[in-house]
């Protein structure tokens, strides 16, 4: 089973065309795995995305040095999947 | 197991065999109400059931609704569940209900995409697509949002197989998109077509594959102001409307352009709750206001239906 340590889901809000883009430009990045929640759809549109742990740093660097603000919608993915799987187990129990 | 659909815990999210579990206790506890159909056989061979409400008659005119066409939306299947049972408790008390059940019948596939589900429960709670494996493709899996013969390969979609919005090698080669295509073309007679997702609170009609505005723009328009008025006055969720491409962005191949090309006029998607804290790990405390918000707007468009037979 796959899991979500240290999984970040980020909530960027593109406030210009020039962040749009950028933002945009992020879905070629394959490497750094990223998975879309809500895609880039238009200016003040949220745009929620999962990003590996290893790919947080090299993304928040990447974020701060375009001047784009970003907030941190889910701390640690897996967390909440724990959660949702204690949830699960009570109610079946 | 539970025992009843009374004692199903609709509070919560359930595994595939749960909810196969719940359909077949609805269908043997409402003999006289509810069948369940089989209209086809996922990629990894498992069984794609749709419920049917009917009071009768044969090939009436019908109202179809499903959820779980992406498989991590899992607030979408366990809101498909909870609609079910809504239907059955209802459907003589509520007169939208039981006035469009006096003359038309609901069709209901909750686990769409069953493949999926079963692997967002098993391998990756994240899994979106199907699970097919095509020549060629060195990853898994495609959109079956992006598989109908809509606009299909279009902007809006990827060809890369590895993409979340691949949208497959051709139109309708996931067997879980053709088996909906041969349902709804041998049934002829679908008046409303509503494909359920998650999450980020829209209401949505087509097109999504092209600017050009759909004939009868402005009537699904007001539908959907109607809708969404019915729904926020419930828990005061807000939702946005309005036709796919300028309402989120271009999107090929999807489910209800092919549908209202179909000539099926009230085609509508949702994509239901959150307001973006937790995406599709929305917690299943939200579940029953999430289905009892939606089921509000669902009715805004059942009774529109019935009130304009075409």
């Amino acid at each position: 089973t796959e899991t979500f340590v240290g999984h970040q889901v980020l909530r960027i809000i593109p406030t210009s065309d020039e962040e749009l883009q950028k933002v945009q430009e992020l879905q070629d990045l394959e490497d750094l795995q990223l998975d879309f929640w809500l895609e880039p759809r238009g200016l003040g549109l949220p745009v929620d995305v999962r990003v590996p742990f290893p790919s947080l740093q090299p993304l928040k660097v990447h974020l701060e040095a375009n001047g784009i603000s970003y907030s941190i919608m889910i701390e640690d993915v897996q967390e909440l999947l724990e959660q949702e799987q204690t949830e699960m187990l009570r109610s079946s129990r | 197991l539970p025992l009843s659909t009374s004692t199903f815990d609709y509070s919560s999210y359930h595994t595939l065999d749960e909810i196969y579990n719940f359909m077949d206790l609805l269908v043997a506890e409402n003999p006289n109400l509810v069948s369940k159909l089989e209209i086809g056989r996922s990629t990894e061979n498992r069984p794609l059931y749709v419920l049917k409400f009917s009071k009768g008659g044969s090939n009436r005119p019908a109202f179809w609704i499903d959820t779980g066409i992406h498989s991590r939306e899992w607030v979408t299947q366990a809101s498909g569940v909870w609609f079910a049972k809504k239907i059955v408790q209802d459907h003589e008390n509520d007169q939208v209900l039981a006035s469009l059940l006096d003359t038309m019948d609901i069709f209901l596939e909750i686990v769409t995409n069953p493949d999926g589900f079963a692997f967002t429960h098993t391998k990756n709670r994240m899994w979106r697509k199907t699970r097919s494996k095509h020549s060629g493709s060195i990853c898994v899996g495609v959109d079956p949002n992006r598989n109908w013969d809509a606009g299909f390969g279009g902007s809006g979609a990827s060809s890369n197989p590895c993409s979340e919005t691949y949208h497959g090698p051709y139109a309708n080669s996931e067997p879980e998109v053709k088996a909906i295509v041969d349902f709804v073309k041998s049934h002829g007679n679908i008046k409303a077509f509503v494909s359920i997702h998650s999450y980020s609170q829209l209401l949505l009609y087509p097109y999504g594959y092209t600017r050009t505005p759909v004939p009868d723009q402005k009537e699904l328009h007001e539908i959907s102001e109607k809708a969404v008025a019915a729904l926020t006055s419930l828990y005061g969720t807000q939702y946005k409307y309005g036709s796919i491409i300028t309402t989120i962005y271009q999107a090929s191949g999807g489910t209800i352009d092919w549908t209202y090309d179909q000539g099926i006029k009230y085609s509508f998607t949702f994509e239901l709750r959150d307001t973006g804290r937790y995406g599709f790990l929305l917690p299943a405390k939200q579940i029953i206001p999430a289905a009892e918000e939606t089921w509000l707007a669902l009715q805004v468009i059942m009774q529109h239906t019935l009130d304009n037979p075409y």
